[in-house]
């Protein structure tokens, strides 16, 4: 899912 | 990695570093709120668990690490080692408003209804608004030194540049996460009142104060 990917951001 | 979320990084980094030097040399935090300091390092313990479970680069983790531990560094010098100084009478935001409601909203709406996911969720939606203590605190106070009114632009300007980068990801990475773009909006929102006396006050060399 797309919330997955902005756990790459702090 | 684009240079919005670098630069919104660095002002991050930044004002942890401007608050911890500024409470470590002057050996006071008369002006600031303990309570938004322990509400970010409610924000960052919540959202980094995630450094136990998963590697995503170096950057990623040491700028992890640095921000806990300068949050957490932070606090014990608030409420420990310079505790004589905190000013516990302007700095009464009632948090529990703050945690309650954002608490359940975290578990209302979330991407997953997992344990990590809401503790996320739960984070990003109370780092928007930890900095109302510290903004109620000034508007009591009616003042606050030109140092902690740096810290405050770096702490509101990393959000806006946050929202920059996620436009710049929706349109190059069709990528978006809702949450975190609602609650980045509340957050630089909440900072506007600030950005606005700082820029015309502060930057103009003149004291940030408030008419009381």
């Amino acid at each position: 899912t797309d919330s997955q990917s902005s756990k790459d951001e702090l | 990695m684009n240079i919005f979320r670098l630069f919104g990084d660095l002002s991050h980094l930044a004002a942890i570093i401007i608050l911890l030097l500024k409470i470590w040399k002057s050996r006071s935090c008369a002006g600031i709120s303990g309570k938004s300091q322990i509400l970010f390092a409610i924000v960052f313990t919540t959202r980094y668990l995630d450094l136990l479970t998963s590697f995503i680069s170096l950057y990623n983790t040491s700028m992890k690490m640095i921000y806990i531990g300068c949050s957490y560094a932070t606090v014990y010098l608030i409420y420990a080692k310079f505790r004589a100084t905190y000013d516990g009478n302007h700095d009464s935001f009632r948090v529990e408003f703050l945690i309650v409601p954002v608490g359940g909203l975290a578990v209302l709406i979330n991407h997953d209804f997992s344990l990590l996911e809401i503790l996320w969720t739960f984070s990003i939606y109370l780092e928007s608004v930890a900095i109302l203590p510290q903004l109620f605190m000034i508007s009591k106070t009616g003042e606050a030194e030109t140092i902690t009114t740096h810290y405050l632009f770096c702490q509101g300007l990393y959000r806006a540049l946050y929202l920059i980068n996620w436009i710049w990801r929706f349109y190059f990475e069709g990528f978006f996460d809702m949450i975190a773009i609602v609650a980045g909006v509340v957050q630089t929102i909440l900072y506007c009142d600030f950005f606005y006396l700082y820029v015309t006050k502060v930057l103009k060399g003149k004291k940030l104060s408030l008419p009381a």
